[in-house]
């Protein structure tokens, strides 16, 4: 009889079985709404962002904030010591969480923080790659598709020329990060099917 | 609910976020 919200977002993933699933879920929005805020500031910091019509940054945002976070919150998946630190501090290992009942997802999301945290981008770097994250989310419900694919044209050249200037060397950083966005959009889609299935009662 | 951004109440908090609305600031 016990639940778990395996959701490195929430405080714990140990859900307390006298609370209705109502007040576990407003819990969860308790953990998880700071940060999706946090994706909006970050948007509205993006040049070019705020130009797009209202319609479509709520669309982009709705499609791509799950993905900014994996990307914000990579390091929270600690690849040499196999944890997942959650919000609320705790560290826990990948057969506790495996025993609660994540699988595939848990393992994938190891597997982009680490090749992630290998390419060694800077901060700058790495809010860069972000816009261009969020500016690459799902193009469906879109108004004005060309104007996001104008601006997603303008960052992923941005990004590609700061990466060049620190890194004359490793030329293969620039498509490894591109590479990633597919694999964000795959997380994404499973972390969707997950939520769906998802019931609290 | 078939929309995975619309169960976690996504849409209302970034409209919020975005209108740069008071009240949820104060929060």
């Amino acid at each position: 009889n016990r639940l778990y919200l395996v959701c490195p977002m929430n405080i714990s993933p140990h859900v307390n079985l006298h609370k209705t699933g109502h007040e576990v879920w407003e819990e969860f929005s308790h953990c998880f709404t700071p940060a999706v805020r946090e994706v909006v500031e970050f948007a509205k910091k993006i040049p070019g962002f705020r130009d797009l019509s209202q319609h479509d940054q709520v669309s982009l945002l709705k499609a791509g904030t799950f993905e900014v976070l994996v990307v914000r919150f990579a390091s929270l998946f600690n690849v040499k010591d196999r944890t997942v630190t959650f919000l609320g501090g705790n560290k826990y290992s990948v057969e506790t969480l495996k025993a609660m009942g994540s699988g595939y997802l848990l393992n994938a999301m190891f597997d982009f923080s680490e090749k992630l945290m290998n390419l060694g981008l800077s901060e700058e770097e790495m809010s860069l790659f972000t816009a261009v994250v969020l500016v690459s989310a799902d193009r469906s419900g879109l108004e004005n598709v060309n104007s996001v694919e104008a601006l997603q044209e303008t960052l992923i050249r941005a990004l590609r020329s700061l990466i060049t200037r620190n890194h004359p060397n490793e030329s293969a950083i620039f498509t490894k990060l591109l590479l990633k966005l597919p694999d964000l959009r795959s997380l994404n889609n499973v972390h969707s099917e997950q939520l769906l299935a998802f019931k609290v009662h | 609910f078939s929309d995975p951004a619309s169960n976690l109440g996504l849409e209302d908090i970034i409209r919020k976020a975005l209108m740069g609305n008071l009240e949820e600031r104060q929060d």
